[in-house]
C-alpha cells in the first residue's frame, strides 16, 4: 500500500519523472569508479523537458555522459576549452574576470533534454575519483538528491583493496549544504551527538577481508519517511586499510604502477606553529565565536615538545608573544587562552601584513638557539575575507609571502565563507608546501577548523623522498614531499619503461625527529601484476553481482561503463594524479610560458582519459523534438556539417582541487610533475648476508 | 641455544650449550658500566624432534639491547618486529627492509632475514631471523644472536658471550690414566675445562665451524654457573643496589 500523500505527490507531477536511479560505485585500491543510471519517463503525449541533475564530489572527474532518448544514443565528447577571451576593463592591474570568484562548493552536473511524448530517456553518467585519506580514513560520498520520490532507487558500493579493509563505517545520511567539496574541511567525529535515525533494512553491508559491499535501496515509502522532497542527502562511507611501518602498498598493472605510502607506529615530530587569525569586522558574531572555540580545543591538543604563538590581524596586527615562540606549558596555554578570549573583531583585513609578520616571527625563531633542527614548522592562516588594507594585489601578496617564507616552513590556509579570495589562499598554500581548506558560511566552523588542525597537527615524517630504480620508470608524479602527517597518505604513480623487467627497486628516505629512516624493497613485477589482476577480477565480479540485481537495462549499461575502465585502473590513477599535478603546477606558474606548458600537458591528459576537468568541456548533441511530440528523424551527416550541440556543461570556475598530500616546496627550480628525472637509487641486495665474527648464540 | 665463541688470537673456537628453561632470560653481554651496552635473550621452549635424546629444546624468542650512551635506548627484537624506544618509540616490522639512524645508534632490518644494531660505530650485533612458513610441531620462529664488532666493548665486559671477548685460551692434553685415553682440556681463565671436538652450523646453516665443546652447561668454562646469568627482566642491566 502506498500512503495517500505519496500517491497525491505522484499524480500532481506533470514533468517526466524518474523511474529508476541506480548508482554503482566500485572502489579498487582507493580509486572510485561511479556509474549513474537514471531513467525518466514522460507519460504524457506532449514532449516535455526532463532534467537530469547529479551532484558529484568536487575532487572527481566526469569521464562519460550518454543520453538515450527515443531510441537514439547521444554520446558526449570531451573537448579542450577555448582560451578565455580577455575582457577589457579599463584599469590595468585588475584581476582577470573570474579570478576572485568564490570556489564552487560542489560540482553539479545538469542536463536538460526534451523527451518525446510517451517516451523514456536514459541518462548515464560516469565519474572517477582517487579517494584521499584524511584523519585516518578514506571517505566516499554519494549524493542522493533526485528531487522527487523514485520507484526504483538503489546505491551499490563495492570496495576491493589489496590490503584488508578495516574500520568500515556507513554514516547516517548527511544533509546540509555542500558536503562534497574537495577542499572542504572535515569535522572530526562528534563524540556524543546521536546519529540521525537510519532505516536499517535498506542498508546492507557484506564485509569480507578484502571486499566490502554496501547496498542502500530504500523503497518509495522508506524514502518518504526520510523526506518527501527527494533530497535524501549524502550517503557517506568511511574506511581504512590495514597498514604497517613498511614501504607501503605498490601495485602494478599493464605497464603502470601506483605506490600508496602511509606508515604507522611512528612517534610524532615536535612542531613550531604560528596561528594567524583574522579579526576584521566581518568575523564578528558566529565566526569569531566558533574560531575561538576551535582554538581553545587546539590548545589542549598541542604537545609538550611543541612551540607556538598567535597573531591576530585586522587593520592592525597584534602578536601575542613578540619576537619568539613559546613552549607548550600549562602557564603558556593559560595565557594563550586569555589572548584568544580577548580577540575582538574590528576593522579591515591586512592579509599581506599578517603573513609577513607571522613568517618573520617563525623565520627568526628558527634561526635562534631555541629551535630544534628536527621539528616541523608551519603557519596556520585563517581569514573570512579579501585583502582590504595594505597590499591588496594577489600577485604582490604572493610574492611577498614567498620572500618572507624563504622555503623554511609551510603555510596552511583556511577560508571561512563566501567572501574569501580562495584562489589567493590556494596559491599561497600551494607555493609554500601547504594545503587550503574552505569552511562554508553555514558550516560549523569550530568543528571544521578543529578537523583541519587534526589533519596537520601530528607530523610524523619530513623531507620524504621516494625513489625508483633509475631508468626503470618515467613520468612519475610528485615524489618529494616536505611533510607526512598522521592520518594522511602519499600516493605516487608512474609508468614502467620496461614491463618485462624482473623487479623494481623502491627506496623511501625520510626524517623523524633525530632519526633518518630508509625503507627499501624490490617489487617483483610479474608477481605484482598477477596480484593486481586478481584484485581487478575480484572487483569486476563483485561489480557484476551487484549490477545483475538491478535489471537488464541498467545492468548492461552500468556493467559496460565500469568494467572497461576498471581493467586499467592503475593507468587511470596515474592519469588522474598527473592531471591534478598539472593543474597545481599551472596555478603555481610564475610565467605565462610555464603556465601554458602546464595547461597543455594537463589538457592533453584530460583528453586522453576523457576527463571533464577545468581545462575541458563536455559537449553532447541535443535531441530535436517535433511539435507533435515525436523525435525528429536522424540528420544525414555530411562532411563538414556542424552538429547542433547543447551548451557546454563545463564546471564553474577555473580551479585546482586540493591534493591528497602536502606538495613539496620546489626543491628543484623546475616543476616536479611529469619529470623524467628520478633520484638515483643505489641498488642494495635485499638479502645481503653479513659475515664476521663467529661468536654467537643461535638455535639448535 | 648453541653458543659459539671464536678466539681469533688463539685460533680456536669453543662451543657450549645452555639448556635453560622456557621463560628464562639470559645475560649474553653485560657492559653496562663501561660502554653502556647490555644484551639479554629470552628463551622459549619447543618439543624436541622425533629421535632426539632430549625432551625439549629452547630457543631465543626475544633479544633485548639496552644502550646507555649517549642516551638511554631500549631495543627489543622478536621474529616479527623490532621496537626501538628512545625519546620516543618506533615499531619496525621484520618483513620490511628498513633502517633507522639516530646518530650513535642505528637499527637496520633486511626484511625476513636479519637485524643489525650498531652502537657508536664500534659495537655491532646481528640478529638472524629464523622464520618458518609451515612449522613442524617442534619448530618455532626464533632468533640467532651474533656479535659483529666488539671493539667498543670494554675488557670488563661480562655475560655468557661477553666474558670471553678479550680472553686467550689454549689447548692442553691430559696424559692417559690407566685405561682411559688421553683427553684434551681447554685452558681458560686459569681453569682447565674438559672438551671434545664437535662442529656447529651457524649463519642459518650456511657455514660449519669446528669447535671444542664444553659439556654440562659449560661448567667450569663460564664464570660461576648457569643461574648466575639469569636476569630478572628483559631490560635488566644487572645494576642492583
Amino acid at each position: 500500500r502506498v500512503p495517500r500523500q505519496v500517491k497525491t505527490i505522484i499524480t500532481k507531477e506533470t514533468k517526466p519523472h524518474i523511474q529508476e536511479l541506480s548508482i554503482k560505485t566500485t572502489i579498487i585500491s582507493r580509486y572510485a569508479f561511479t556509474a549513474v543510471y537514471c531513467s525518466l519517463l514522460n507519460r504524457y503525449p506532449a514532449a516535455s523537458e526532463g532534467v537530469f541533475q547529479f551532484q558529484i564530489p568536487a575532487n572527481a572527474y566526469i569521464s562519460n555522459f550518454t543520453m538515450i532518448i527515443g531510441g537514439r544514443v547521444y554520446q558526449s565528447e570531451v573537448k579542450p576549452k577555448e582560451k578565455r577571451v580577455k575582457q577589457e576593463r579599463g584599469k590595468s592591474g585588475t584581476k582577470e574576470p573570474g579570478d576572485a570568484s568564490p570556489e564552487p562548493e560542489v560540482e553539479v552536473f545538469r542536463m536538460a533534454a526534451k523527451i518525446p511524448g510517451r517516451n523514456r530517456a536514459v541518462f548515464l553518467l560516469t565519474y572517477e575519483e582517487l579517494l584521499q585519506r584524511r584523519l585516518g580514513r578514506y571517505e566516499h560520498v554519494t549524493s542522493l538528491r533526485p528531487m522527487q520520490l523514485v520507484s526504483r532507487l538503489s546505491l551499490d558500493v563495492t570496495i576491493v583493496d589489496h590490503s584488508p579493509i578495516t574500520d568500515l563505517e556507513v554514516l547516517p545520511l548527511r544533509n546540509g549544504k555542500s558536503n562534497a567539496a574537495a577542499n572542504t574541511a572535515t569535522a572530526p567525529k562528534p563524540p556524543n551527538i546521536p546519529a540521525k535515525p537510519e532505516l536499517p533494512i535498506t542498508t546492507v553491508i557484506k564485509n569480507e577481508k578484502n571486499v566490502c559491499k554496501i547496498t542502500f535501496s530504500p523503497n518509495i515509502i522508506q524514502q518518504a519517511k526520510i523526506t518527501t522532497s527527494g533530497i535524501l542527502g549524502d550517503f557517506v562511507i568511511r574506511y581504512d586499510v590495514q597498514r604497517d611501518m613498511g614501504i607501503g602498498d605498490i601495485q602494478v598493472l599493464n605497464g603502470h604502477f601506483v605506490h600508496y605510502f602511509a606508515p604507522k607506529d611512528l612517534p610524532a615530530v615536535p612542531k613550531n606553529v604560528v596561528f594567524v587569525i583574522d579579526t576584521s569586522a566581518s568575523m564578528l558574531g558566529t565566526k569569531i565565536r566558533q574560531t575561538k572555540d576551535a582554538l581553545f580545543t587546539i590548545l589542549r591538543d598541542l604537545r609538550p615538545g611543541d612551540n607556538f604563538n598567535f597573531i591576530s590581524f585586522s587593520n592592525k596586527i597584534k602578536v601575542w608573544q613578540p619576537n619568539r615562540l613559546v613552549p607548550v606549558t600549562p602557564l603558556n596555554i593559560r595565557d594563550a587562552k586569555k589572548f584568544i578570549y580577548m580577540l575582538a573583531p574590528t576593522g579591515g583585513t591586512n592579509i599581506d601584513g599578517a603573513i609577513r609578520t607571522g613568517s618573520s616571527l617563525l623565520r627568526d625563531y628558527l634561526l635562534g638557539p631555541d629551535s630544534s633542527p628536527n621539528s616541523v614548522s608551519l603557519i596556520i592562516f585563517l581569514t573570512d575575507g579579501r585583502p582590504t588594507v595594505g597590499e591588496i594585489q594577489s600577485v604582490a601578496i604572493l610574492g611577498n609571502t614567498r620572500s618572507a617564507v624563504q622555503e623554511k616552513f609551510c603555510i596552511f590556509t583556511i577560508g571561512i565563507g563566501n567572501d574569501v579570495d580562495y584562489r589567493l589562499l590556494e596559491r599561497m598554500a600551494l607555493e609554500n608546501c601547504g594545503m587550503m581548506r574552505r569552511i562554508n558560511e553555514e558550516a560549523d566552523a569550530s568543528a571544521m577548523l578543529k578537523g583541519f588542525y587534526n589533519e596537520i597537527g601530528t607530523p610524523l615524517l619530513s623531507d620524504i623522498r621516494i625513489n625508483y630504480t633509475e631508468n626503470s620508470v618515467q613520468y612519475v608524479t610528485q615524489n618529494l614531499f616536505t611533510n607526512y602527517f598522521n592520518g594522511s597518505e602519499i600516493v605516487v604513480a608512474g609508468k614502467l619503461t620496461n614491463e618485462s623487467a624482473e623487479s623494481l627497486h623502491v627506496q623511501v628516505t625520510a626524517s623523524n625527529n633525530d632519526k633518518s629512516i630508509i625503507l627499501e624493497t624490490d617489487v617483483p613485477l610479474r608477481n605484482r601484476q598477477i596480484d593486481t589482476e586478481k584484485h581487478v577480477k575480484l572487483a569486476t565480479s563483485a561489480m557484476a553481482t551487484g549490477v545483475r540485481a538491478l535489471g537488464t537495462d541498467a545492468t548492461q549499461k552500468l556493467g559496460v561503463a565500469l568494467g572497461s575502465v576498471a581493467e586499467d585502473f592503475v593507468e587511470r590513477v596515474w592519469g588522474f594524479l598527473s592531471i591534478k599535478e598539472g593543474l597545481r603546477s599551472r596555478l603555481r606558474s610564475q610565467t605565462s610560458k610555464d603556465r601554458e606548458g602546464h595547461t597543455q600537458q594537463a589538457t592533453n591528459l584530460s583528453m586522453t582519459y576523457h576527463f571533464l576537468t577545468p581545462l575541458t568541456n563536455i559537449a553532447v548533441e541535443k535531441p530535436e523534438v517535433l511539435t507533435d511530440g515525436t523525435m525528429a528523424p536522424a540528420p544525414t551527416i555530411t562532411p563538414g556539417a556542424g552538429e547542433a550541440t547543447s551548451p557546454a556543461n563545463d564546471l564553474p570556475g577555473d580551479t585546482d582541487d586540493r591534493e591528497p598530500q602536502t606538495p613539496d616546496r620546489d626543491l628543484n627550480s623546475q616543476a616536479l610533475s611529469q619529470s623524467n628525472t628520478i633520484g638515483k637509487v643505489v641498488r642494495r641486495p635485499t638479502k645481503k648476508f653479513i659475515t664476521f665474527s663467529k661468536t654467537s648464540a643461535d638455535g639448535d | 641455544p648453541h653458543f659459539v665463541v671464536e678466539f681469533p688470537l688463539s685460533k680456536l673456537t669453543v662451543c657450549f650449550n645452555i639448556n635453560g628453561e622456557p621463560g628464562h632470560i639470559l645475560g649474553l653481554v653485560s657492559d653496562h658500566k663501561y660502554s653502556g651496552v647490555t644484551v639479554n635473550g629470552k628463551l622459549i621452549g619447543a618439543p624436541a624432534p622425533p629421535g632426539s635424546h632430549k625432551q625439549q629444546r629452547t630457543y631465543f624468542s626475544t633479544i633485548t639491547i639496552v644502550v646507555d650512551k649517549p642516551q638511554r635506548a631500549y631495543i627489543e627484537v622478536t621474529p616479527k618486529k623490532v621496537i626501538l624506544d628512545g625519546r620516543d618509540r618506533i615499531v619496525l616490522p621484520c618483513h620490511s627492509t628498513v633502517s633507522v639512524d639516530c646518530g650513535a645508534l642505528s637499527v637496520a632490518i633486511v626484511g625476513n632475514s636479519n637485524v643489525t644494531v650498531t652502537v657508536g660505530g664500534n659495537i655491532s650485533f646481528v640478529i638472524l631471523l629464523h622464520q618458518y612458513k609451515n612449522p613442524a610441531p617442534y619448530q618455532r620462529d626464533h632468533l640467532g644472536f651474533y656479535i659483529g664488532n666488539n671493539k667498543g666493548l670494554s675488557h670488563n665486559c661480562h655475560g655468557l658471550l661477553g666474558q670471553f671477548l678479550y680472553e686467550e685460551v689454549g689447548l692442553a692434553e691430559l696424559p692417559a690414566q690407566g685405561d682411559t685415553k688421553p683427553s684434551l682440556v681447554l685452558k681458560v681463565k686459569n681453569r682447565s675445562v674438559p672438551v671434545v671436538q664437535k662442529s656447529r652450523r651457524i649463519y642459518s646453516g650456511t657455514q660449519s665451524v669446528d669447535c671444542w665443546f664444553a659439556r654440562n652447561n659449560a661448567a667450569k668454562l663460564i664464570d660461576g654457573e648457569y643461574k648466575d646469568y639469569l636476569m630478572s627482566h628483559m631490560f635488566d642491566t644487572g645494576d642492583w643496589p
